[in-house]
């Protein structure tokens, strides 16, 4: 463990958390893509399944467990309980487009043929772009809450943390996970633009963020 | 045989 890597996981839980309170709180969903959410629980649930077959960390099991119950909670906020207020129009991205290649991807290039290496592996790279249903409804749409921005900065620093992570890993204890840096990198590069547009626009001015 | 390292990451 070091300074990068739990940074970076508090920025990853501080945006969900602000995700969820921001449904809950304002009994809405709009603005958010379902899809997305569905798709980090998936990654989650495929990932986590290490939870029955090996310890790490106290801290390990708990943040796995909270995330799991969160990514679910967040689901069940947008689809069950505020589902009135999902905009199911404007999220309308073909998850199918990337199921598919991730699926075949984690098949073809993994670290050992077996179900959880493959589920794990599937897990890394659906996760790299899991995001992209929320970042393509905001370009539809054309704007975001200030709150919805926030959430996408702290899941941007997450990302970006564990980066400068791997680099201090690498270093320091000779660690390379090739199939979790070069997903990183690649989901690293999609919250460019929005960075981009954080600073220049949700911070220097106020409220929604919208597009030019 | 690959021996698989334990994944300590989230």
């Amino acid at each position: 463990m070091n300074i990068f890597r739990l940074l970076g996981d508090m920025c990853h839980l501080v945006a969900i958390i602000i995700l969820f309170l921001k449904i809950w709180r304002s009994k809405s969903c709009a603005g958010i893509s379902g899809k997305s959410q569905v798709l980090f629980a998936l990654v989650f649930t495929t990932r986590y399944l290490d939870l029955f077959t090996s310890f790490i960390s106290v801290y390990n099991t708990v943040m796995k467990v909270v995330f799991l119950v969160l990514a679910y909670a967040t689901v069940y906020l947008i689809y069950l309980r505020f589902r009135s207020t999902y905009n199911s129009e404007s999220d309308s991205f073909r998850v199918e487009f990337l199921l598919v290649p991730v699926a075949g991807l984690s098949f073809l290039e993994n670290y050992a043929f077996a179900p959880l290496e493959i589920l794990w592996t599937f897990s890394i790279y659906l996760e790299s772009v899991a995001i992209l249903p929320q970042l393509f409804m905001i370009t539809k749409t054309g704007e975001a809450e200030s709150i919805t921005t926030h959430y996408l900065f702290f899941l941007g620093l997450y990302r970006a943390l564990y980066l400068a992570n791997w680099v201090w890993r690498y270093h320091t204890e000779g660690f390379f996970d090739q199939i979790a840096v070069v997903s990183g990198v690649v989901q690293t590069i999609f919250y460019c633009d929005f960075f981009y547009l954080y600073f220049t626009k949700v911070l220097r001015g106020s409220g929604k963020m919208t597009l030019p | 045989q690959i021996i698989l390292k334990k994944k300590d990451e989230l």
